[in-house]
Order: structure tokens, then C-alpha cells, then sequence
């Protein structure tokens, strides 16, 4: 699974994800990638795209999780990214890329890695792996 | 901030043993798809254009999941799914279960940007398609022998461990997932 979001100079705030799904995968199972709300998800607050084990990631419908706790909490971002990969969803299952309507990132997981960049308009960029 | 890119090439268990060069190489595409999306944001471009981009960089490259060198399913086929969303008006397009669009994501920004309905799947997805000039593969055209050697071990491990449905039959005690079961 790969994905990216963004905010640009007008304010437009974005998520896309895109997959191969699932090694082995039987009788059309589909995944969170395509869930709206789930694996993707972009309101006016916040751009989220997810990777990890599908079913856990759908069952949280994290991208509006995250959404939600953001607004109506209120929270910032990594409050609400904390929230979904420490308190909702378990060890193992999934990492999380998001971007605020100010431009404030959030790459985490709570697996052992996740092939991850970030950079913004001030300079501040990076690449990991673990 | 005037704008603002997060990227990823999919989570899990990414062996710390790999060797020097592979690391090196992931941290290089990785750089590369921030640069694709960084040359749109930095002249004015859109969000959409940027993501739309970076993962049509990540699609064509053959070490991630998605697009070229996507995984295997059962019956030794390639199924895609892709999704965008933009949030200042809740627009959005999805995909599932398609198997001859290179660049899955762009079928998703069509939808998006072209349809009254949010989802399609499968063969609709396919002939949704067809009215817009858009890339078509064959199945051959996602082949890559890491992930075909992985199915091959699935399929073997399947055996060993007997039929394990990847559906969830009710009545199945217990925690039904099957740790295999991470995409």
C-alpha cells in the first residue's frame, strides 16, 4: 500500500491511497483503501491515509476518527494520531500518514516499520524507514 | 506553512536485516516520490496534482505494493484498490477490485472528479474506465518475482496449516483473524 496527503497554498487539503491489497487474498475481500472514512479520508481539518491490517484499520474507521477527535475534542493532530494508533488500534496492525489544514504532519505506527517521507514549505523534510 | 507533503510506501514488519544497498535504495525512491510532489507544491500546484503524482511515482515503482508490483491473490492474479479524497468539499473517488488500470489512483481522481457516485468496483470500475484515456495493462504487466515467490509461500503455508478460509465463517470461536491476514 502507498500513500500520500497534502495541503497546498489555497488551502486544498488531500488524501489518496493506493494498493495491491493482500498476499493470498480469496473471494474478493476488499480492503480499507477504498473506504472512505477508513483507510482514506480528508475532511476540512485533516488528510489521513493508512496502511496496515485492513480489517482492524476498517473496523476503527480511523481516517474519521482522527477527524472526529480533532474537532470535537478538540485535539491537534498528533493528539489525534496518538489516540487512534496507541488507544484504538493494537500493537502491530497499522501506521498512518495525515496533514492538518495548517500544514502540521503526522507520520507514526505502531508496526515495526513504515516506509515514510515528509516536507513542507519551511525546510523541514525527511525520510525513514523504522 | 504555504504547503505541506506526507508520503508512505505501506507499514508492517520491514526486516532490520536488510542488507545496506536495499535500505539505501527504498530511502532513494522515497526521496524521489517527495521530490515529484515538491516540485508541484513548491510552483503553486494543487494537492491533488501532487498526490495524484507521487502516487502515480509509487504505482509504477516495482518495490512497493500498489500499481506495478502488487501482490498476488489466491488464484495468482493482481486486484487493485485506490482511493482520494479532498476535504475542503468532501469530494471523493474509489476503486476496487480492478485488474487492468496501471495507475489505479487516477481512476480514482476520475471518478471523483467525473462521477455523481463515490465508489465502483470491479468490472464496472473496468468499463467506468473505458470512457477516459487512460493506461490499460495485462495482468503480466504487475509480475514481480519477490512478490510471486511470496504467494508461493503462502499457498504453501496454506497447505501446511489446512484450507484456512481468508472468509470469516460464523461460528468460528475465538479471534477469527488470521495474523496472515496483514496487507
Amino acid at each position: 500500500t502507498v500513500g500520500a496527503v497534502a495541503v497546498d497554498k489555497d488551502g486544498q487539503i488531500v488524501a489518496g491511497t493506493s494498493t495491491g491489497g493482500m498476499t493470498n487474498k480469496k473471494f474478493g475481500r476488499v480492503g480499507d483503501v477504498p473506504i472512505v472514512g477508513a483507510g482514506t479520508y480528508a475532511s476540512n481539518e485533516v488528510a489521513v491515509s493508512m496502511t496496515g491490517w485492513g480489517e482492524k484499520i476498517m473496523q476503527a474507521v480511523s481516517g474519521h476518527t482522527v477527524s472526529a477527535y480533532m474537532k470535537h475534542k478538540p485535539a491537534t493532530v498528533q493528539e489525534a494520531g496518538n489516540y487512534l494508533l496507541q488507544d484504538v488500534l493494537n500493537e502491530g496492525e497499522a501506521g498512518m500518514i495525515a496533514v492538518d489544514k495548517n500544514g502540521n504532519t503526522y507520520l507514526n505506527m505502531n508496526t515495526q516499520g513504515m516506509f515514510r517521507g515528509t516536507s513542507d514549505s519551511e525546510g523541514n523534510r525527511k525520510v525513514a524507514i523504522w | 506553512k504555504d504547503w505541506a507533503l506526507v508520503i508512505h510506501g505501506g507499514a508492517g514488519t520491514i526486516s532490520k536485516e536488510k542488507p545496506d544497498s536495499v535500505v539505501k535504495a527504498y530511502k532513494s525512491d522515497l526521496d524521489e516520490a517527495l521530490s515529484v510532489g515538491e516540485k508541484i507544491l513548491k510552483e503553486g500546484g494543487s494537492a491533488l496534482d501532487a498526490v495524484e503524482s507521487v502516487i502515480n511515482y509509487l504505482e509504477n515503482n516495482p518495490k512497493f505494493n500498489a500499481g506495478k508490483g502488487a501482490v498476488f491473490t489466491h488464484d495468482g492474479g493482481h486486484e487493485l484498490d485506490a482511493a482520494i479524497m479532498l476535504g475542503n468539499n468532501r469530494k471523493a473517488g474509489t476503486i476496487t477490485g480492478v485488474k487492468t488500470i496501471k495507475n489505479p489512483i487516477s481512476l480514482a481522481r476520475l471518478v471523483m472528479e467525473n462521477s455523481k457516485h463515490i465508489m465502483f468496483a470491479g468490472e464496472g470500475a473496468e468499463e467506468y474506465a473505458n470512457q477516459f484515456d487512460l493506461e490499460r495493462v495485462n495482468q503480466e504487466y504487475f509480475y514481480t518475482e519477490s512478490r510471486h515467490k511470496a504467494w508461493k509461500r503462502a499457498i504453501e503455508e496454506e497447505k501446511q496449516d489446512g484450507a484456512q478460509s481468508s472468509v470469516i465463517e460464523p461460528g468460528i470461536p475465538g479471534d477469527f483473524f488470521d495474523e496472515k491476514k496483514l496487507g
